[in-house]
């Protein structure tokens, strides 16, 4: 199972 | 000038108990709401997100924005010189360089003021996109602590499975493996021990035990957690703060390699 990185779902406003 | 109150340290010591050893520094962004503080974990799979409400302090005053930036484990060992029930203050200047943190005894005899020097962190926010959550789920927050300390001693990841007759945690590895299931109760006299699941649609996600065990040191602060799931989307730990806010964990799952 690889993990994600939360920068791939919530981009910098 | 800033200034924000609460009578009793117990609030603000659980609070950074809960973040500082996920976050090594943030920025504690005041305005006259309140107190917002968003950062993610050294590794950039979860994120932080703390809101504190000023009408949830006894006193607050903010005349401009400010921004402090902090290292959460200094604040921390500050906030260990606390007792319980001291009221605890924190000041600062308008871009001052440094944060006063007071403490006052019951008793009014002892009166104890700690300075520390403000870091300057160019943290970039980022944009959390309102969601429909597939399932969330509310139980007591002891029993996540457990099932997450647990199934992290059989491997280092949690399946969640979410449907409407429960939510299952499973996890396998060399030790063997380990489901534990909780269904939704119905008739529970106290609201703080009921397991309630509010699903659209079930779900199965993956997470890393490590970091659900560093977003359980939140539990001091809430008998119930919420968890909010959706495919391929991060898990939501929240913990309500009572009469102040609430801290968030975001969590990006795992997946199929």
């Amino acid at each position: 199972m690889a993990q994600r990185s939360i920068t791939s779902f919530f981009k910098p406003a | 000038m800033f200034e924000a109150r609460l009578n009793n340290a117990t609030t603000l010591k659980k609070i950074l108990d809960a973040i500082k050893d996920l976050l090594n520094e943030g920025t504690f962004d005041c305005s006259d709401s309140g107190i917002q503080l968003q950062a993610m974990d050294n590794s950039h799979v979860s994120l932080v997100s703390l809101t504190l409400r000023s009408d949830g302090f006894d006193k607050f005053r903010c005349d401009r924005n400010l921004s402090m930036g902090m290292n959460l484990g200094s604040m921390a060992k500050i906030l260990k010189c606390a007792n319980n029930d001291d009221t605890v203050t924190i000041k600062a200047q308008d871009n001052a360089d440094t944060v006063t943190f007071m403490f006052e005894s019951q008793n009014q005899e002892k009166v104890s003021d700690y300075e520390m020097k403000l870091m300057n962190l160019d943290q970039e926010h980022l944009g959390i996109p309102e969601t429909d959550y597939s399932c969330v789920v509310r139980m007591p927050a002891m029993e996540f602590a457990r099932i997450c300390r647990d199934l992290a001693q059989f491997s280092e990841s949690v399946v969640i499975c979410c449907t409407k007759e429960g939510v299952k945690f499973s996890a396998s590895g060399d030790v063997g493996s380990a489901n534990v299931k909780l269904a939704q109760t119905f008739n529970v006299d106290k609201e703080e021990e009921a397991i309630v699941i509010e699903m659209q649609e079930p779900v199965v996600l993956t997470f890393a035990c490590r970091y659900l065990n560093a977003f359980t040191k939140a539990t001091p602060l809430s008998n119930q957690v919420q968890l909010s799931m959706s495919a391929d989307v991060p898990l939501v730990v929240e913990y309500r703060i009572a009469e102040l806010g609430h801290i968030r964990y975001y969590l990006a799952p795992k997946i199929e390699d």
